[in-house]
C-alpha cells in the first residue's frame, strides 16, 4: 500500500488511449498501459477485448477479480466454477429435439446423438451487461451475433483476493496466446510490486506441462496431450469458430406449453 | 473479552487421521483439509492445511489454487513436480524431496507424481478457505465446460473432447494406469 500510494501523488489526470493492441485470428486485444501512475495509483487494470462474430474468448482466468462491462454485441459467456454441478445437460432425447441448435456437420453428429453433454451454467449477455468474475474463476466468451462483442474488463489487481503483484495476470485454458513480452525474473509476490513489467499472456497453462504427465493425467492419447499444449497454434486468445457454437441453452422464449387437458387442474384427481 | 475468548479457543486438530480424508481413492491416496471451518481460529489467521500422501506413482490432477499461496514441505518420498504460470516455460520442473519446501503461487498450475517411494506433504495456503480448482476429474474446470468450446479451444474432434471430459472420473487423486493401458491409449 506504501507504495501504491507513493504512486498516487498524481499531478495531473489525462484521458487514456489503450497502448498495446494484439491481433487474434477473430478479434483484438487492447490493453491500457499497466505502469501508468493512474492506473497505478487505482490498483487496476483495464482491458478492451473486441471478439468478432463466431468468435470465442478462450477460456482463462485471472489474478484479480474482474468486472466486466458489455459495451456493443451481444453473446455468451460462461464460467466454469469449482464445486457447482453441471446443470446443463442434454439427454439423447433432448439432443434430437433440439434442431435450432447447429452443431458441426459431418461425422460428429452421428456419435453425438448417442451421448449428450454436461456443462455448468452458460449465461447469455448484451450490451449493457455487467459480468463478475470472482479472482481464478475460469471463464469463456462466445460472439453469436452479428455485430462485434465488445467487452470492457476492469481487474482489481490491488483487491486482496490477488495475492500476487499488482501486474494483470491472464492464464490461459488452451491456445497458445502470444501477447506482452515476459520478463521471467523472481517470483511474482507482492513485494516485486512494479519491479517489472510482467504480465498477460503466454502459451496456455498446459503449455508447461510435460507430455507424457498429461496424457497418463487425462487418460488420452498423446496426440491429445500435444493439443492441449497448444504449441502450434497461431490463432491468438479469440479464435474463430468452424460452425456456430452450439452450445446446451435453454431457449430465448418459452415455447407455448401443450395446452393441459382440463381435468388435470381439477382438485381431487387420483395421483 | 478477547483474551478469555482466546483462553478457550481450539487451538489445535489432527490433520493425519486416514479415517478423516477429505478426498480418498484406494489406488492413488488421500487428502486431509484443514480450514477455518474446522479450526475458526484459522479465520483470523487467514491460514490453512492440506496433508497429501501420494502412494507410488499415482497423480495429483493438475490444479491451481483460486485464492491462496501454497507453501508445500515434503515430509516422506519424493515426486516429480510441475509448477505452471503465464509463461511459456514451467518456473518449476524438476524432483521434490524428503525435507524440502516448495512455494506454488497463487493462480500458478501445479501437477505432481508420486515416485517409487510414494509422496507425502504437508502444505500451508495463505487463506483460510482456500479453493482448489482441478483441470482434470469429476470436478474440474474442463468438465464444467461444454464440448465444443473444448473442441475449438484445443483443435480437437469431439470425440477427443468428450474423452478430456470423462475419462478421468476420479476427484483430484489419479491412480497410476497399468502399464498396458497406457500403451493402448498413447
Amino acid at each position: 500500500p506504501s507504495q501504491r500510494q507513493s504512486r498516487c501523488q498524481v499531478q495531473n489526470i489525462d484521458a487514456l488511449e489503450p497502448t498495446q493492441k494484439v491481433q487474434s485470428e477473430a478479434g483484438e486485444t487492447e490493453h491500457w498501459d499497466q505502469s501508468n501512475e493512474q492506473l497505478e495509483c487505482a490498483g487496476v487494470s483495464v482491458t478492451r477485448y473486441t471478439i468478432q462474430p463466431r468468435g470465442l474468448l478462450l477460456p482463462h482466468y485471472n489474478n484479480a477479480p474482474q468486472i466486466t462491462y458489455v459495451t456493443q454485441g451481444r453473446g455468451m459467456h460462461g464460467a466454469a466454477i469449482p464445486g457447482c454441478p453441471e446443470t446443463y445437460q442434454s439427454s439423447q432425447q433432448s439432443e434430437q429435439q433440439q434442431q435450432q441448435v447447429p452443431y458441426e456437420q459431418g461425422q460428429g453428429q452421428e456419435e453425438r446423438s448417442t451421448q449428450g453433454d454436461q456443462h455448468q451454467k452458460v449465461r447469455e449477455i448484451r450490451q449493457g451487461d455487467i459480468l463478475a468474475v470472482p479472482v481464478g474463476v475460469a471463464n469463456w466468451f462466445y460472439n453469436d451475433g452479428e455485430t462485434p462483442l465488445v467487452l470492457v474488463t476492469l481487474l482489481d489487481t490491488s483487491n486482496n483476493e490477488n495475492q500476487l503483484d499488482d501486474n494483470r495476470r491472464t492464464f490461459y485454458l488452451g491456445g497458445n496466446p502470444q501477447g506482452q513480452q515476459q520478463q521471467r525474473g523472481s517470483l511474482p509476490f507482492r513485494r516485486t510490486h512494479g519491479s517489472q513489467q510482467e504480465s498477460s499472456d503466454a502459451g496456455n497453462i498446459f503449455n508447461g506441462m510435460d507430455e507424457q504427465i498429461l496424457t497418463e493425467a487425462f487418460g488420452v492419447r498423446q496426440e491429445t496431450a500435444r493439443k492441449l499444449r497448444g504449441e502450434d497454434d497461431n490463432r491468438g486468445n479469440i479464435v474463430r469458430v468452424e460452425n456456430r457454437l452450439g452450445v446446451i441453452r435453454p431457449p430465448k422464449t418459452e415455447q407455448p406449453r401443450q395446452q393441459q387437458p382440463e381435468e388435470e387442474d381439477q382438485p381431487g384427481r387420483p395421483n | 473479552s478477547l483474551e478469555e475468548s482466546l483462553c478457550n479457543t481450539r487451538l489445535k486438530i489432527n490433520i493425519d487421521n486416514p479415517s478423516r480424508a477429505d478426498v480418498y481413492n484406494p489406488q492413488a491416496g488421500r487428502i486431509n483439509r484443514i480450514n477455518s471451518r474446522k479450526l475458526p481460529i484459522l479465520r483470523d489467521f487467514n491460514l490453512n492445511a492440506e496433508r497429501g500422501v501420494l502412494y507410488r506413482n499415482a497423480i495429483m490432477a493438475p490444479h491451481w489454487n483460486l485464492n491462496a499461496h501454497s507453501i508445500i514441505y515434503v515430509t516422506r518420498g519424493s515426486a516429480q513436480v510441475q509448477i505452471v504460470g503465464n509463461y511459456q516455460q514451467p518456473i518449476y520442473d524438476g524432483e521434490l524431496r524428503q525435507d524440502q519446501i516448495i512455494v506454488v503461487p497463487q493462480n500458478f498450475a501445479v501437477v505432481k507424481r508420486a515416485k517409487d517411494q510414494g509422496f507425502e506433504w504437508i502444505a500451508f495456503k495463505t487463506n483460510d478457505n482456500a479453493m482448489v480448482n482441478p483441470l482434470v476429474g469429476r470436478t474440474s474446470a474442463i468438465r464444467a465446460m461444454p464440448e465444443e468450446i473444448l473442441q475449438n479451444a484445443f483443435r480437437i474432434s469431439s470425440e477427443e473432447a468428450r474423452r478430456l471430459k470423462y475419462n478421468r472420473d476420479e476427484v483430484e487423486l489419479l491412480a497410476p494406469r497399468p502399464q498396458s493401458e497406457q500403451r493402448d491409449v498413447a
